[in-house]
C-alpha cells in the first residue's frame, strides 16, 4: 500500500526531523521581524495541509486571495545520505479574516501527497484515480496514528484534512486554516 | 509494497526534477572552482548509490578516507507544495584512486533507503530486517525501470548497487565508484 510507506517516509525523513527545531525557527524568525507576529490566534505549529483530492498548489497565495507570504523561517542545514548541509526549511504565511486581520502560520502542504497525485496520472505506476481518494485517507489516518506516538513531534503540528467540496469558495483555504487556528485557543 | 511507492516517489519528486538541471549545474560549478575539475574520468551524471544492506551513511567521506568532499553544486530553488523556494543541491566528491589521482564527480546515497532501513527497527511499521533486503532490490529494479523509460532522465544518471559482503575492505566504496566512472569511458 503505496500511502503506508509515503507516510512512514513522511515521519521518518521530514517530520522526525523538522518539527523538534520548529520553535527555535519561529523564536528566532520574531526576533528578525516586525513585532507582533506569531501573537494572538497565529500558530506555532506546522500546519500540514492534507486535500482529499491530493490537488496540490505549488503556492498557497495561488489557491486564495486572503493568503499572503511572509517570509521564509531561518534554514536548518544537515548532513543526509551524502548531500552536505541539505535545506530544510518552512514558508510563513498571512492568513487574513473577514476583518482583514492578518494571522501568521507556518503552513505547507503533505509533499507525498504529490507523489500519489502524480502516480495516479502515470499508467506504469500501478495505480490510477479511483484508488487514490482512497490512498490519501489511508496516508492521513497513518500519519495520525504515527504522529500520535512520537514524543519528538508531540504538540507541534495539526493536520488539516481539506474537504474539496467547497472548492467554488475563493476564500475556502483561508477559512480551513483560520478556523483550525481558532480550535486551538 | 513500501520499495515500490518510494521507487516512484524518488523519481516524481526529486530526479525528475534535478537531473535535467545537472549539466548547467555542472557547468557553472566549473567556470567558478579550479582548472581542470571534471575532466577525464570524471562524471556528470549523478552517481546514486544504493547499498543493499540499505547501510547509508550521512557523509562519504567518513566511509571511505579515499573519498573527500570537494564542495557543493549551486543551488536550485524550486516552489514545493506550499514551501517558496525550497532548497535542491548535490555533493560533488574527489575520488581517490590507487596512484593518487583524483576524479571529480557528483554523488549520494538514495535518501529512499534511509526509510526503508528505519521502518524495518521500528516495530509498529510493519516490516522488519529480513523483508529489508528484498526491498532495496525491488526499490533497485523498480526505479532502474522508471529511469530507463524517462525521457527527462536519459543518460544523467547511473545506479550503483552496492554488494555489502566486501565491507572489510576500507576502499570498498572509492574502488566501486571508480569501476563505474572507468567503465563509461
Ligand atoms: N515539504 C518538504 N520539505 C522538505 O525539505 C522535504 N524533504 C523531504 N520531504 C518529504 O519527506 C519524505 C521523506 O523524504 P526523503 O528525503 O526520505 O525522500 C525524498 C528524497 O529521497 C528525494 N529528495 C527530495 N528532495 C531532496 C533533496 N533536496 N535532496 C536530496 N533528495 C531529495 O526525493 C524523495 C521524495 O521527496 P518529496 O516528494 O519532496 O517528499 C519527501 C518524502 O515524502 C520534504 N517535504
Amino acid at each position: 500500500n503505496v500511502a503506508h510507506g509515503l507516510a512512514w517516509s513522511f515521519y521518518l525523513g521530514y517530520l522526525r526531523l523538522v518539527l523538534p527545531r520548529l520553535e527555535n525557527s519561529i523564536v528566532a524568525f520574531r526576533a528578525s521581524h516586525q513585532a507582533g507576529c506569531f501573537q494572538g490566534r497565529s500558530s506555532r505549529k506546522l500546519l500540514i495541509l492534507i486535500p482529499l483530492n491530493a490537488n496540490i498548489a505549488h503556492k498557497l497565495e495561488d489557491e486564495d486571495d486572503n493568503i499572503r507570504f511572509y517570509d521564509n523561517l531561518p534554514n536548518s542545514e544537515i548532513d543526509r545520505a551524502g548531500v552536505r548541509g541539505r535545506v530544510y526549511k518552512h514558508s510563513v504565511y498571512n492568513i487574513f479574516d473577514e476583518n482583514g486581520k492578518g494571522h501568521q502560520c507556518v503552513a505547507e502542504y503533505a509533499t507525498p501527497l504529490l507523489t500519489l497525485y502524480n502516480m495516479s496520472q502515470e499508467s506504469s505506476a500501478g495505480f490510477g484515480e479511483p484508488e487514490r481518494r482512497q490512498q490519501v485517507l489511508l496516508f492521513y489516518r497513518t500519519l495520525r496514528d504515527i504522529l500520535e506516538q512520537s514524543l519528538e513531534c508531540r504538540n507541534r503540528y495539526r493536520l488539516i484534512l481539506l474537504n474539496d467540496d467547497h472548492e467554488e469558495d475563493p476564500h475556502f483555504l483561508s477559512k480551513a486554516i483560520l478556523r483550525h487556528l481558532q480550535q486551538q485557543e
